[in-house]
């Protein structure tokens, strides 16, 4: 999951 | 309609004017344009009936599988009224001579054979929408764990389709079958692109955003 932090914050953000 | 208002924004390619008209501008773009989009890509699939109830492992594995697909159907879906050109942005077409100057040839090909099949059977906005969706739900990962819950997705969008094409085409009752017939090619295509990508990501000449390396990175 570390190696995909940027996909993982994306979809945690409620835009 | 609700997947007609969850379609992201235009994007420009912007290619920077600084740079010299080479190989490496033109994929510079690209790459910087692909992140962009994957960005404004993550915003849609939350659009989706059903996808933010799933489990976020199971969010980005559908979005690990299926976002170079999903990046190539819009390009498809831009290209239809162009002339064996591609059309990434607005602002950035690029025809058969650029490609091949590129080394995008080959995937240049590949995507054209899309659009030649796209625009023959007049690919309405309504159905690139509903393609798109399936492309995600239908992305075929290895490791889901809710698989219910992911085939409760691929029912609702497979059933917009159908719905759709009862509606406006009748008088086709083939017409979802041979629209979902199509997705075969766009995986494979989606699969030659993210190699030549990763190909170019090993060259090391381009810079590349996060988010599109850790895209690519999980397809290797």
């Amino acid at each position: 999951k570390e190696k995909h932090k940027i996909l993982h914050r994306l979809l945690q953000n409620s835009t | 309609s609700h997947l007609l208002g969850a379609e992201p924004e235009k994007v420009y390619a912007m290619p920077d004017p600084a740079l010299p008209d080479d190989d490496i501008k033109a994929l510079t773009t690209l790459c910087d344009l692909a992140d962009r989009e994957l960005v404004l890509n993550i915003g849609w699939a939350k659009h989706l009936p059903g996808f933010s109830s799933l489990s976020l492992p199971d969010q980005m594995r559908l979005l690990q599988s299926a976002w170079m697909e999903i990046l190539i159907l819009r390009v498809v879906f831009h290209s239809l009224d162009a002339q064996d050109s591609l059309v990434f942005a607005e602002d950035y077409v690029m025809d058969t001579e650029q490609a091949k100057r590129t080394g995008l040839l080959e995937l240049h090909v590949a995507i054209l054979q899309l659009v030649r099949k796209y625009r023959a059977m007049g690919l309405e906005r309504e159905e690139f929408v509903t393609l798109k969706a399936i492309a995600l739900a239908n992305s075929d990962s290895m490791h889901i764990e809710d698989v219910e819950a992911v085939q409760r997705l691929q029912d609702c969008v497979h059933e917009a389709l159908q719905d759709y094409e009862q509606h406006r085409h009748g008088d086709d009752p083939r017409r979802a079958g041979k629209l979902i017939m199509t997705l075969p090619l766009l995986r494979q295509t989606s699969a030659k692109a993210v190699q030549y990508f990763c190909s170019i990501k090993q060259d090391g000449r381009i810079p590349m955003h996060k988010l599109f390396l850790e895209l690519l990175e999980a397809n290797t």
